[in-house]
């Protein structure tokens, strides 16, 4: 499903380069579930950005689905993304302005949901993740483990086949944190394909493989024992 | 330095009453490092922004070093938390168009402190987190650990007595969290005061006693067996 061919990031500012992936040869298949693991700086956001078609590479390609992502359009970018992937950002990227239900509604709307439907379905995302009496409540009136969980409901609720989270659970307490990691791996064994970055290893463990990376290079690979 | 007396926090929104707060009694005494654990919306972050001054507490009362907080102005609540307080907030809040040096310049201003040795105290603040090389950096070009480093660099910059961490090492991986933790346990044997809240119990583990809060309330305090 996922294949990065030499993908390479160079981030130039001032006199100063950030080589921030050098070389990256990865591959996901269908029905994967990865962890990506590093230091902190290491690469991995600016790696799932790429694989999320948020930002382009400066070099290497990258074929998702066998479509050469380089080459497609901005238009037919957002379609795909709307489509197939759905996505937890490390700083969750809520609208401000909307609550949290609105926010899980958001991906509904984007695929042209009835509003009814579109509200139980967003409901019912919000439910599985605790979350069912704040829906009303808009983001500054949440805690930061609550935002963190609406944002893992708005990258769910439209049932995409591949999930890139980036430190789901960085901000939640074990048993929240064990409550979402149930949700992902119900998720992997209805076929999903999941890469989720992460720094606890306890979390890298209920994967079925990790990548380490270091310096923006991928420097070792396993499987999870099972 | 901090004693809190039956502190509660109500929140009303369109009909829905969310009790934050219920009744905390909390004392921590100068040169004590305090963990507070507990569920993601427990209520530890709206605790924290109340022994901040950063919130009013609906009921109840709070004295920082013996002065009733509630019956201050806003000019010296504003003055109390320049001098006394270095605060790590869970979403960092550094400024968007200052880069890391700016923004861990910033309590140094309100403090007078003149151009040249501002810049060399927060070059010095940046590389004790690791982040000499990123100082020009602004927040969007700095990966999320990194961000909140910088957060880190910035409270401890103006050397307070007082240090309120919310979830200091949640973006990042073990090593650059023991460096974070080998700093405030330096800065507690040089007689600083910490809280520190987090949802991991091995950070916890390394401070001294943690109350755990549930709901609002808290519901255990235990001294760390040394
Ligand atoms: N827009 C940018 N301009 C310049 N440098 C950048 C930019 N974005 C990221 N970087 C740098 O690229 C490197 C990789 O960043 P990235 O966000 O991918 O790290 P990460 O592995 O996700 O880290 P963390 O675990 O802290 O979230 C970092 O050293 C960062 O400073
Ligand atoms: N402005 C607000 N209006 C209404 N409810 C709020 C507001 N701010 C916080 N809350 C609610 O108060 C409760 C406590 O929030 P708080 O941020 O203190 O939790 P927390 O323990 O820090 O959680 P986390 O571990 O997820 O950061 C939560 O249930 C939250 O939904
Ligand atoms: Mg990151
Ligand atoms: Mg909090």
């Amino acid at each position: 499903m996922i294949l990065t061919e030499n993908i390479s990031k160079l981030y130039k500012l001032e006199g100063v380069e950030v080589h921030a992936l050098r070389g990256i040869n990865m591959t996901v298949a269908k029905g994967d579930f990865l962890s990506v693991i590093g230091p902190s700086g290491s690469g991995k956001s600016t790696l799932m950005n790429i694989i999320g078609c948020l930002d382009t590479p400066t070099a290497g390609c990258y074929l998702l689905n066998g479509h050469e992502v380089s080459s497609l359009s901005d238009n037919r970018l957002a379609e795909i993304r709307n489509q197939l992937i759905g996505f937890v950002f490390q700083s969750f990227n809520l609208l401000p302005r909307l609550s949290a239900l609105e926010n899980v509604e958001l991906p509904l709307i984007y695929r042209g949901m009835g509003g009814r439907e579109r509200q139980e379905t967003a409901l019912s995302a919000l439910e599985n993740v605790g979350l069912g009496d704040r829906i009303g409540h808009r983001p500054t009136q949440l805690s930061g483990g609550q935002q963190q969980r609406v944002a893992i409901a708005r990258a769910l609720v439209g049932n995409p086949p591949l999930i890139l989270a980036d430190e789901p659970t960085g901000n939640l307490d074990s048993t929240s944190g064990k409550e979402v990691m149930t949700l992902l791996q119900k998720l992997h064994s209805e076929g999903k394909t999941i890469v989720l970055i992460t720094h606890d290893m306890d979390i890298a463990m209920q994967s079925q493989r990790y990548v380490r990376i270091h310096d923006g290079e991928i420097v070792e690979e396993k499987v999870v024992p099972s």
